[in-house]
């Protein structure tokens, strides 16, 4: 039975494609079976890995017509699958609200494959759309990454609000997993101050791990691959794998 | 009559919010009498000038409840007037679909104040839904702010499509006002190389001015105030303010 977690996060460019990306193929390349979703319309995620955003058989495709989601899924290497987004997403983030059972769409889609997997990610578009929503109904936990700066720290608790409503309104059981610090520079005062008024409002909640600002996390899906395999023993991928050694132990697997 | 700019972007945390805070001073400060209306359930360009999100007259207000838009309107600032935003635009964004002629409710809002301002600058959300779609069907032009990246020029093809296709299903006659090369570092190859392909990719619609990466912007909405302000003479002040005489030369005034 898998572990789904959404990343998700109302401030946008936080690092929450990054994010799955990462985590992603460090779990797998610890041997440890993992599916990624990309649920938004922008498709990073999929370009990510090289993949053509003008696949006809995405998430869309299981989440608006009814095709079984074994049809969509893509491998990308050993231990690592993903269900692919396209730009007709955002039809969807329009139409979705018309559907039956609208919010739990992407959970029903994801239940015949939940036994495949140790963990399913999902790669949310920013805010609190109904593609949002569906991660979160869809998921056990969440995972918030958070750049270390005001105006992201602010938007952090609207989220953490916003997602206990949903919580009661649908039903739901799922937990904060943890908030990631991304894009960090140590040598900024601003960015010290926040990851101290960070840790002090959420604890144990905050990652122990920073993953560093650099300019190889933007340049790897130019090649459509991850850090981990652009540059292998960089700060950032090692930050990477630390966090999914973090995930792991924390699950009791 | 207000000529109106929707600041909008799929692709998140690239500085639509930092831009309308400073294009919006900048013009302020030329004596250009200017609105800058927050249509974001995050509330950053509320915050960003010291007011507290939990306002309860809002732009929610006048797009849900029909209260009249003048009930809404503060100044902040000699010819600078804010509409706040707050998180109950979060209940906007899923319910505003079932509202008769949803896509036009904050044009229709605007309507009656259009006389008493030179420029009304609308921060739209990450993404295109439902309240993007009202900034966009309430605009004359629109500005795209993007981050000198891979997934962001990425990002930026597919917006223009789905405003290109926005347009016919409206029958709008929006523009493009030009696009915005935002957290600049110059000294980064990978930057220069995206900025490069940007500006061969579309020419005159590059603004001829880039907005310099610096820790100060993070900075100031901590202090509830743009950067023109908390430090006037800084290269990320000025930039704004050629920004806010090259729209205003091209606006023919
Ligand atoms: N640690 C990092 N250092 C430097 N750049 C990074 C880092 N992490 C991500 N980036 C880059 O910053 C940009 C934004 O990151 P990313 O796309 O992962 O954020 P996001 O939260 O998914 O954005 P969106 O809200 O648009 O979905 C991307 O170009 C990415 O390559
Ligand atoms: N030129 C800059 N240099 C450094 N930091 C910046 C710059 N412009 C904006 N920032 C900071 O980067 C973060 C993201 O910027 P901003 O909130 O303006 O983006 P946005 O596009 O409005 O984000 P969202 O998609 O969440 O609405 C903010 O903390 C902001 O203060
Ligand atoms: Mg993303
Ligand atoms: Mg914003």
């Amino acid at each position: 039975m898998a572990r789904t977690i959404a990343v998700v996060s109302q401030k946008g460019g936080v690092g929450k494609t990054t994010t799955v990306v990462h985590l992603g193929v460090a779990l797998a390349e610890r041997g440890v079976p993992t599916l990624l979703v990309d649920l938004d319309p922008q498709a990073a995620l999929t370009a990510a890995f090289g993949l053509n955003e003008d696949l006809s058989l995405t998430i869309e495709a299981s989440l608006m017509k009814g095709i079984a989601i074994t049809q969509v899924i893509r491998n990308v290497r050993p231990s690592l699958d993903i269900i692919p987004a396209s730009f007709q997403l955002n039809q969807a983030e329009l139409s979705l609200h018309q559907r039956p059972r609208w919010p739990y769409r992407l959970r029903e889609a994801l239940q015949p494959i939940q036994g495949r997997y140790a963990y399913i990610l999902i790669d949310a578009p920013p805010g609190l759309g109904p593609l949002t929503v569906n991660a979160i109904a869809a998921a056990d936990a969440f995972l918030v990454p958070i750049r270390p700066d005001y105006l992201s720290l602010r938007s952090l608790k609207g989220l953490l609000i916003a997602i206990g409503r949903l919580r009661q309104q649908l039903g739901l059981s799922i937990e904060l997993l943890g908030i990631l610090p991304t894009m960090v520079q140590l040598h900024l005062r601003h960015h010290r101050d926040v990851l101290a008024e960070l840790t002090a409002a959420f604890g144990r909640k905050v990652f122990q791990v920073f993953i560093p600002q650099s300019i190889r996390f933007a340049e790897a899906p130019v090649a459509g691959q991850s850090l981990l395999d652009y540059m292998a023993s960089h700060p950032g991928a090692q930050a990477y794998r630390r966090l999914a050694a973090l995930i792991e132990e924390a699950g009791g697997g």
